[in-house]
């Protein structure tokens, strides 16, 4: 059954969309069939693989509100066609207080999800879930609806010090709504080794997560951040770039990992 | 009376901490008296003034639940003595669903500050409210409270791509919770005049929002990002690095444009 994936990390601007983006490209390009479901109100990830998310698009919301399933709301990247994205539209940015009188206000997109993978004539080898940066109903949703979590860290002292509280929140879903629930995988992004603040939080993240933390890190790179004005992903932009690389380099590493375990 | 200021941008790390702590302490030490509300419940303006935020310490979860008032939470700087700060904690994560049910739950901030300036002997000039990346309750009460919002943008696509948003969302508070907020003033933060990119980004919102952006910008300095790892803002950290001397004149700018208006 697919991988589910929440990326996820209440810090903001930490590389939650563009590693979801290229980790899915590149995935994709490898061959394996591929979902984003784009979950911040942003849209960002829409935008990245060059989906339409206007308004009057079914997307997201709707899926979690079950007036649409998956499978209708499911796009087809242009440039990746193994790659499929389910929108992130405006109204998303009303779900998180629609929801909170709701029934099973943190099941909703589980229950999206799993009803997709029972009926999928293909079914996705991984399901990737771009959160918004905050740790309230759109992201316990993902956290309950994945097997696993991503936690993209910028090589930065604010990203360092948000880590705990992620940490516990998982911990919390776990406990309480899905025993699943873990973080699999650290990806450090934006790294700048000429930098002592760069290298010294690798080190602090190496020494804290050695298990989790990927041996590759995405190097800070203006491709990377040229691309989404493109409606491109890197990978898509500049295949040869150091960011293009190293997602794909990451992509292999995150697939080898799991498939050891 | 004080200037209430809100600095709000729903995408993340675009650098909304980094200008509020700078900003409040520039001004600081040119002897206005400044407050810092810290509404982001990651805490990190509460660490870069070097203000302890334990889950036991009063802060701005405290004042919005009314339990306390905002003169027993703040808390003086060390670095810069006519700077305080209300901190905030881990409790404050959970305050956006709690307030969801809740009575005037938008005007929570706004009558804690009201109250503080009825009973204050010494009035604040400026009242910074540094906001958690989202558009949810806890931003909407900074909106309400404030008059007037300051926008930072990063010099990166994304960040451009998000400010309609933000511009549509401060049109609906107007209109429906306080007639007086605005979008005074944008800052262009982490701008490197090496990259096609972030010239790009400065002509595009100089042409859109010629009279809210700021002329001053602020470069990306890796000063700036060590700053918080000393429990410091970048202006007590290297008063002459090119990011300080940045934040020092962008707050003069913002001075004088109000005088002026
Ligand atoms: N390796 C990189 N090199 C250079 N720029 C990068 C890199 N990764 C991301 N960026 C840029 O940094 C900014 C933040 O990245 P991104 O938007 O992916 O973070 P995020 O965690 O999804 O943000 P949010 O919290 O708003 O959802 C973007 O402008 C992006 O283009
Ligand atoms: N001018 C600058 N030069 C270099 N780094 C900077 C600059 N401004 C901010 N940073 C760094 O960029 C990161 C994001 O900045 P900051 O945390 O202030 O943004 P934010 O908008 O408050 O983020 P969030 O959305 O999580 O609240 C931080 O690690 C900060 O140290
Ligand atoms: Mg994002
Ligand atoms: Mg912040």
């Amino acid at each position: 059954s697919p991988r589910v994936i929440a990326v996820s990390n209440q810090k903001g601007g930490v590389g939650k969309t563009t590693t979801t983006v290229n980790l899915a490209a590149a995935l994709a390009d490898l061959g394996a069939k591929v979902v984003v479901i784009d979950l911040d109100p942003q849209g960002n990830a829409s935008t990245a693989l060059g989906i339409e998310h206007n308004a009057t698009v079914q997307g997201t919301y709707e899926m979690l509100h079950g007036a649409s399933t998956m499978g209708s709301v499911l796009r087809q990247s242009q440039q990746h066609p193994n790659l499929w994205c389910s929108p992130a539209t405006i109204n998303l940015a009303g779900a998180e207080i629609e929801l909170v009188p709701s029934q099973q206000r943190e099941q909703r997109l589980k229950r999206a999800i799993d009803e997709y993978i029972a009926q999928a004539t293909q079914r996705p080898d991984y399901i990737f879930i771009d959160c918004p940066p905050s740790l309230g109903l759109l992201t316990i949703n993902a956290l309950v609806a994945a097997g696993e979590v991503l936690v993209p860290i910028q090589a930065e002292y604010y990203a360092l010090e948000g880590v705990t509280m992620l940490w516990d929140n998982v911990g919390m879903v776990a406990q309480y709504l899905n025993p699943a629930i873990h973080i699999s995988t650290i990806l450090l992004t934006m790294v700048d080794s000429r930098t002592n603040l760069s290298r010294e939080v690798e080190n602090e993240v190496r020494t804290h997560f050695p298990d989790t933390v990927l041996t590759t890190v995405i190097p800070r790179s203006v491709r990377v951040s040229e691309a989404p004005s493109h409606q491109l992903t890197v990978i898509g932009y500049d295949n040869n770039s150091s960011g293009a690389l190293a997602y794909r380099e990451a992509a292999i590493e995150m697939a080898e990992k799991f498939a050891q375990r």
